[in-house]
């Protein structure tokens, strides 16, 4: 999982 | 952005709205649980230290600092302004059970073993757990008021919206967040008997009473 672009949630 | 998170977040926003207004305009905070307001604040601190240096679009920031300022605010109101309201006789949870294996299991298990992500893993885990303190309290009381349902009923659907938002991600992005996602369905799961009891109760007009 790309845990870098599940930052762009709140 | 997906329908699915946008509706999430706003539902996420109008909880916190009806809370602050609840509390705001009845100039009391009887029935709620400053514990569990105390961890959302723990939440977003922790999760939004990249506010400043991770911008992702306008919508993210501010909504950032919405959550921020008005669950601090929601904690001052509660332990300062109205503190003479605050029922702390049946706010008991002892949050230290929450926040110390939370801590530990966010240096266990995370994506990147770095300060951010670490402190971005804690709130993720922290924010499944943070309603316990107001469920317990209501379980002790026995009844809510009927705008704290309205509350608890937004609150809890928001991260059962980004649930379908991660698996509509999944499916069109290939995106997916494991830690999230777990997160968000233990979060989710811990609503589901107060959801049972809002849409059997509430939505018919009663008060919302636990079985004793």
């Amino acid at each position: 999982p790309a845990s870098g672009s599940g930052k762009d949630e709140l | 952005m997906n329908v699915f998170r946008l509706v999430g977040d706003l539902s996420h926003l109008l909880a916190i709205i009806i809370l602050l207004l609840k509390i705001w305009k009845t100039r009391s905070c009887a029935g709620v649980s400053g514990k569990s307001q105390i961890l959302f604040s723990l939440v977003f601190i922790t999760r939004y230290l990249d506010l400043f240096t991770n911008f992702i679009s306008v919508y993210n920031s501010v909504m950032k600092i919405i959550y921020l300022v008005t669950s601090l605010g929601t904690v001052y109101l509660m332990y300062f302004k109205f503190k003479a309201t605050y029922d702390s006789n049946h706010d008991t949870f002892r949050i230290e059970f929450l926040v110390v294996p939370v801590g530990g299991l966010s240096f266990l298990v995370n994506h990147d073993f770095t300060p951010l992500e670490i402190l971005w893993t804690f709130s993720i885990y922290l924010e499944s757990v943070a309603i316990l303190p107001q469920l317990f309290m209501i379980s002790k009381t026995g009844e809510a008021e009927t705008i704290t349902s309205h509350y608890l009923f937004a609150l809890g659907s928001y991260r059962a919206l980004y649930i379908v938002n991660w698996v509509y991600r999944y499916y069109t992005e290939g995106f997916f967040d494991l830690i999230a996602i777990v997160a968000g369905c233990v979060q989710t799961i811990l609503y589901c008997d107060f959801f049972y009891l809002y849409i059997t109760k509430v939505l018919k007009g009663k008060q919302l009473k636990l079985p004793a």
